[in-house]
């Protein structure tokens, strides 16, 4: 997957 | 999500309650930065932006929720509410030293140049030196309250647990970020000389005092 890509942490 | 992460999220969140508990029962923010308690409020706000944009979970959108919602009522309570116990002469440190240069950087170093990654990359710098207030106000009247102590211990825990997360994340999922992981690891280490008088200290039943 692409750096940073889906932002699904907190 | 792995073990690490939601022990982090909770431990995160047994932070933010404990020091809401806090002022609240004890009816005082007597001890508590309220420069840091804006700048986690200020965090929440730019990185969970994209509760507006985008649906990842229904985990996701109530922790956030819940979060930003807590950070405002922490903020509310010391700035209002409870004003008159704000130990204000204590909380002397210049957010402005942090905020002017973590926001350079995250105009610099970023994944995207867009506006709302811009404003993630900042909350992701941000809250890696968000707490350096509450440390220094500690630092300056050389005591915290025991339950102060508790709150610290767990947000500290939280982003060293988040540093598992992205080791576990690297192996298994091949996923890796690289500003939250530096940023992270700046974040855990500001804790570390903490982490050390919580152990020798506070669980052994001592107050948390720092030397003259």
């Amino acid at each position: 997957p692409e750096e940073g890509d889906e932002k699904d942490e907190l | 999500m792995n073990v690490f992460r939601l022990t982090g999220d909770l431990s995160h969140l047994a932070a933010i309650i404990i020091l809401l508990l806090k002022i609240w029962k004890s009816r005082s923010c007597a001890g508590i930065s309220g420069k840091s308690q804006i700048l986690f409020a200020l965090v929440f706000t730019t990185r969970y932006l994209d509760l507006l944009t985008s649906f990842i979970s229904l985990y996701n959108t109530s922790m956030k929720i819940i979060y930003v919602g807590c950070a405002y009522a922490t903020v509310y309570l010391i700035y209002a509410k409870f004003r008159a116990t704000y130990d204000g002469n204590h909380d002397t440190f210049r957010v402005e030293f942090l905020v002017v240069p973590v926001g350079g950087l995250a105009f610099l170093v970023n994944h995207d140049f867009s506006p709302l990654e811009i404003l993630w990359t900042f909350s992701i710098y941000l809250e890696s030196v968000a707490i350096l207030p509450q440390l220094f106000m500690i630092s300056k009247t050389g005591e915290a309250e025991t339950i102060t102590t508790h709150y610290l211990f767990c947000l500290g825990v939280y982003r060293a647990l988040y540093l598992f997360n992205w080791i576990w994340r690297f192996y298994f999922e091949g996923f890796f970020d690289m500003i939250a992981i530096v940023a992270g690891v700046v974040q855990t280490i500001l804790y570390c000389d903490f982490f050390y008088l919580y152990i020798t200290k506070v669980l052994k039943g001592k107050k948390l005092s720092l030397p003259a």
